[in-house]
């Protein structure tokens, strides 16, 4: 469902040239449980960013969908970006100007109609109560705020959910309750990508890719890595 | 060092009367190893910045190095914050137009003289390289930000330093660092109140708080907790 081959991606902005992503050759599947960890500045957020469609790489390939991304307009990226592919950010990205339940709900007004029943339900799948609901991000905790990322990045439902670090912000319960969600939702046939530096929720995945220096050094079921 | 009787913090904003903290008895002593533990909006951030003068409890009172803060100007309060006490916060509050050097000798600055040196020494410390200190805080990954947030608290050589969930972002080679960074410094005479949702890190500390609900449940030394 989204393939990388050779994908390196370089920054060169201002005074240093740094190579994030060295030749990433990724292949993950329809309906995968995948992981991928590594040490800071190894490169997670902008393979995840690239595979979402989100950055596009200095050179090597991308498809998601089978199609070719370089090869598509800014309103087919955001059609898919929209429909096909959920976002966590690593850095939340609420808009401070909307409550909690309006947040969830923009995505859902860029597809079609508004279910704001829909949005409750998601806040109070990850733990968040209706105490929060009316409430504006910077009235909430940082655990609060990424939960709210995270019901805002399922409101469209989509077939794939890209969540860089969802627990980082996360004590022990509610991060099981997020990987609980993760989980229910890969059972019905979505792709889930995570990155996470927790290596005790490996076992969550199916597969799980090591990332070192913008590299991919290791790879294999949770046990074997 | 800090001394809180009966604190109660309510927000009263918007929709909802939250009552965060419901009358906390706490006293860090002088050199101690603290860290404050408790689920995602049991009031910990909230607890941390009234120990840092940040903001002021609805009831109960707070003093600092003997001083009750709530007596002093906000000029006493500045040079409080400024000089003894060292703060990392959650979202890591970098100033975006400044680089990573800049924003670690920023607080220098508004003490007496300045160190590039010294940045220099406390940015390697904790594990960046030359290659980061002329970048913008975007142009960084999460963890990257996050060092850079935590050398930046460390600028002034505080005698008290207040930091919440400083590993949050970063992986096991790099929390240990910062964990190593942080036991020195407590060695050299420092006080250290660390909150993190990490109970592996506990070990770290002399003492540990378990916060819920906005309440002290139970408090010990980390394997009895
Ligand atoms: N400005 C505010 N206005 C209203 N409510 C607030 C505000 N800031 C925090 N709260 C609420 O107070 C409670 C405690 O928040 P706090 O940020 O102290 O929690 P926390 O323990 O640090 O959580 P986390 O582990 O998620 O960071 C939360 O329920 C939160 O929603
Ligand atoms: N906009 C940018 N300009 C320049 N360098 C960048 C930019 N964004 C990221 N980098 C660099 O690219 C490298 C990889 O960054 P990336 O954010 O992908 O790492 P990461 O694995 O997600 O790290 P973390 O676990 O800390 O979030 C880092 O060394 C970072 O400094
Ligand atoms: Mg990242
Ligand atoms: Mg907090």
């Amino acid at each position: 469902v989204i393939e990388l081959e050779g994908v390196r991606k370089v920054y060169n902005s201002g005074p240093t040239r740094v190579e994030a992503l060295r030749g990433v050759d990724l292949r993950v599947r329809r309906g995968e449980f995948l992981m991928i960890v590594g040490p800071s500045g190894s490169g997670k957020s902008t393979l995840l960013h690239i595979m979402g469609a989100l950055d596009t790489p200095t050179s090597g390939r991308v498809k998601v969908a089978g199609r070719e991304i370089s090869n598509l307009s800014d309103r087919e990226l955001a059609r898919i970006r929209n429909r096909y592919v959920g976002f966590v950010f690593q850095e939340f990205n609420l808009i401070e100007t909307l409550t909690v339940l309006e947040n969830v709900m923009f995505p859902m007004a860029l597809a079609d109609g508004e279910d704001e029943e829909r949005a409750k339900r998601l806040l109070l799948k990850v733990g968040l109560s209706e105490e929060h609901f009316d409430k504006f991000p910077n009235q909430l905790s940082g655990g609060e705020r990424q939960r709210v990322a995270i019901a805002r990045a399922l409101a469209n439902d989509p077939e794939v959910i890209l969540a860089d670090e969802p627990t980082g912000q996360l004590d022990t319960k509610n991060s099981h309750r997020i990987m609980e969600v993760f989980k229910s939702l890969n059972e019905d046939g979505r792709t889930i990508v995570m990155v996470t530096h927790d290596l005790s929720l490996t076992r969550w995945a199916d597969r799980v890719v090591v990332l070192r220096d913008g590299k991919i050094v290791e790879e294999g079921s949770p046990d074997e890595v």
